[in-house]
């Protein structure tokens, strides 16, 4: 039921 | 060359204790300011950021730059030899090889030297920016790890509404559900650490892993408060602060609803 979202979606890599 | 004095040996071990469900290596940095790690879990859901700043050592030396990559389970293990009371000084090159962990008894009557080998990791290191939260909670460590844990007992995933009513953390699973409201209770004659405190600008809602959560709640030995902070749609983070040295940060990316 839920997905699991990744920190790449959020962040840019540095 | 790195060399740095920490007066509570003990604090590394429960900083170790914070990380190692979550990571098994990472790169710390030793840097004129302190000593810090940035590391994702392998599955990239989580990211640990420890800061210990120079001014919390006894001793803080950094001439340049240095990545110490380490095995965290290792490192485990090495500093498990130390004693909670012990002084422990961290030491190594400009590139090093090896890094030497040395352990001073409080009554100086027994010192240990532990040299590590080190290790090159290709990590990615992200750009968290500095957020300003539309929703932060400040609670007791020991309660926060409570309720984490009677959540897990129930569902996978719990659902964290901040409104300026308090805090509601919700959950699901095959046997029912389960909330529990934590309010905010700042008037009381509770100690500070004991108060639960609730910032918003507006409500904020998102469900996440209870698994990692409950991998964060390690890090209560650390100190007796957590804050959390969210903002809409992004990752939540866990603060826990140490005190006169800097803090252990989670943040977790957020589960969608299908």
């Amino acid at each position: 039921r839920f997905f699991q979202n990744h920190l790449s979606d959020y962040y840019m890599q540095d | 060359m790195f060399e740095a004095r920490l007066l509570q040996g003990g604090l590394l071990k429960k900083v170790l204790d914070s990380i190692k469900d979550i990571i098994t290596e990472g790169n710390f940095d030793c840097s004129p300011n302190g000593l810090s790690l940035q590391a994702m879990d392998s599955s990239h859901v989580s990211l640990i950021d420890i800061l210990l700043e120079s001014e919390g050592f006894e001793h803080y030396r950094c001439d340049r730059n240095i990545p110490m990559g380490l095995n965290i389970t290792n490192l485990v293990k090495m500093i498990k030899c130390a004693g909670s009371e012990d002084i422990v000084t961290i030491k190594c090159e400009d590139k090093p090889d090896n890094v030497t962990f040395l352990f001073e008894s409080k009554d100086n009557d027994k010192i240990s030297d532990f040299e590590m080998k080190t290790m090159t990791i290709d990590d990615e290191h992200l750009l968290v920016p500095d957020q300003t939260y539309t929703a932060v909670v400040k609670m007791p460590s020991a309660e926060f790890q409570r309720l984490c844990r009677d959540m897990a007992a129930i569902g996978d995933t719990v659902n964290i509404s901040v409104t300026k009513e308090g805090v509601r953390f919700s959950t699901t699973g095959d046997m029912g559900t389960a909330n529990i409201t934590v309010r905010p209770n700042p008037s009381g004659d509770q100690k500070e650490e004991e108060r639960t405190e609730v910032q918003i600008t507006e409500p904020v809602s998102a469900g996440f892993a209870l698994r990692y959560l409950n991998s964060f709640t390690k890090a209560t030995p650390l100190s007796p408060t957590v804050t959390l902070g969210m903002v809409p749609n992004l990752p939540i983070v866990v603060e826990y602060k140490i005190a006169d040295m800097g803090h252990v940060r989670y943040y977790l990316a957020p589960k969608i609803e299908d």
